[in-house]
């Protein structure tokens, strides 16, 4: 089973739209996917249909030990599971502050192996929930928009995993980079992305996420791209992505 | 003089290029400008080409109290100044726990009366650096992205300001809410904007920021639109807003 942290501090930089796409992609291919929201933004939970705002039960019940990950696990479809979040995840800095709670998500994922990916998108902090993600994951994807200030925090965010990697969790590695919204049409995202599959050759996907307006629809419908317009870009591209992870996968 | 908060939780909505762009267009019309980078990842600072990570004195040490305002207040030029952060800003949470804690950067800016604008550009969280803000400032302005993940939370947002509005800062106002990257090709641009419009009949600023590429490139040179491409949309954007900014300001 993999689990994957989407993580990057920078704020908009597709790691919602990629959890939730890439999650529907492995489905489709008959894998048992489940979903993490770790973003008291809720924007996952929302992008899948579900009332955030009305839930009483979500991650942070998990996390403080109160419910079971199975009494709050959302059933999107048979192949597709979610833990949802709302508002009162923005508590866990709070509530969460008893010695090793970076190992709460990791500890309660436990003895849920019939999962064959476990993908967990983060807010855009490097506080205690992303944490709990990188402690949580075997592997790492970093989604990035092809701009300037969307890169300059890259350096921080791999420092960050390097610390985890070698305090809380050895088996954590880097999987790889997104470039995700990528216009065609413009010259920095083609100049950001050379520079940076000069800088991290091996860990740049091949596949692109391409800009695709239906993309940026499908959330409102609370459709993943292959529900909403399944020959669209946006679906072509996460298909790719799906297939080149699984390459990823089977060469470690 | 006008205290404004550039605040949205939600990530990538363009608080840090329209603090720098709109802060510029001041300036350059003879306003002394003071911009405020209240994000550890410190965009704004970097956006201003100064050398973030290198830095000894930041925002964090004035809230502190460990250094004062002009000890660490950076002069981009004459009429541009720049309170400038970095990573260590993240402690913020951590060190500044004493009670009114909301109230520091309010107190710091005390005495500082010689600018006509203070510019607050607030990190992708409501935390205790985006309360600062709205506890020190007097409008709120609220860039959004024009998609659905984007407008999610803006419930949240007023909800939040109406908060510190009644407990903490009675005089906070919103001054309104700036539709930012605006693509004139995309459908759900205009579907969203417009249902904005609907939602604040009153709030929505009659400038809409296209999107322009030169605006993602000026960041990398460290410089504002104006310098970077004075006669691109980008720079007509933002000095259409500072005009109505200006506006608003005399209306009320
Ligand atoms: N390839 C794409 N094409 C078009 N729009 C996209 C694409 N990827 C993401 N978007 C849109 O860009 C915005 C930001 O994406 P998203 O919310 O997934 O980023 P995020 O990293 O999760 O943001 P946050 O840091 O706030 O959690 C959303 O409005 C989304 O619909
Ligand atoms: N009008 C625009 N046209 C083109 N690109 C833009 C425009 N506005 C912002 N951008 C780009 O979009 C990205 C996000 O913008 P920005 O960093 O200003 O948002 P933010 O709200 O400050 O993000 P964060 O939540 O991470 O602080 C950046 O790469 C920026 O250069
Ligand atoms: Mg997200
Ligand atoms: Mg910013």
């Amino acid at each position: 089973m993999a689990r994957i942290a989407l993580i990057n501090q920078k704020g908009g930089v597709g790691k919602t739209t990629t959890t939730f796409n890439l999650g529907a992609a492995l489905a489709r291919r008959g894998f048992r996917v489940l979903l993490v929201d770790l973003d008291p933004q809720a924007h996952l939970t929302y992008h899948a249909g579900i009332a955030a705002h009305e839930l009483e039960l979500t991650l942070l019940d998990v996390l403080t030990g109160e419910a079971t990950l199975s009494e709050v696990v959302c059933l999107r479809n048979e192949q597709l599971h979610l833990v949802p979040s709302n508002l009162g995840l923005s508590r866990a800095q709070k509530v969460l502050t008893e010695p090793g709670s970076e190992f709460l998500l990791r500890e309660a994922l436990e003895g849920h192996d019939g999962y064959d990916f476990v993908l967990m998108d983060c807010p855009p902090q490097l506080g205690i929930l992303s944490i709990n993600a990188l402690v949580a994951a075997r592997h790492v994807l970093v989604p990035v928009y092809p701009e300037f200030l969307s890169l300059a925090g890259l350096s921080q965010l791999l420092q960050t995993v390097e610390i985890v990697t070698r305090r809380l969790n050895p088996r954590l590695e880097l999987m790889g980079v997104l470039i995700t919204n990528f216009d065609q049409r413009k010259n920095l995202h083609h100049e950001a992305a050379g520079s940076l599959r000069e800088r991290f050759p091996e860990w740049v996907f091949q596949t692109v996420i391409r800009t695709n307006v239906a993309l940026a629809e499908a959330p409102s419908y609370g459709q993943s791209i292959f529900e909403y317009a399944p020959t669209s870009l946006g679906a072509q591209d996460y298909e790719a992505l799906a297939g080149e992870l699984l390459l990823r996968l089977q060469s470690r």
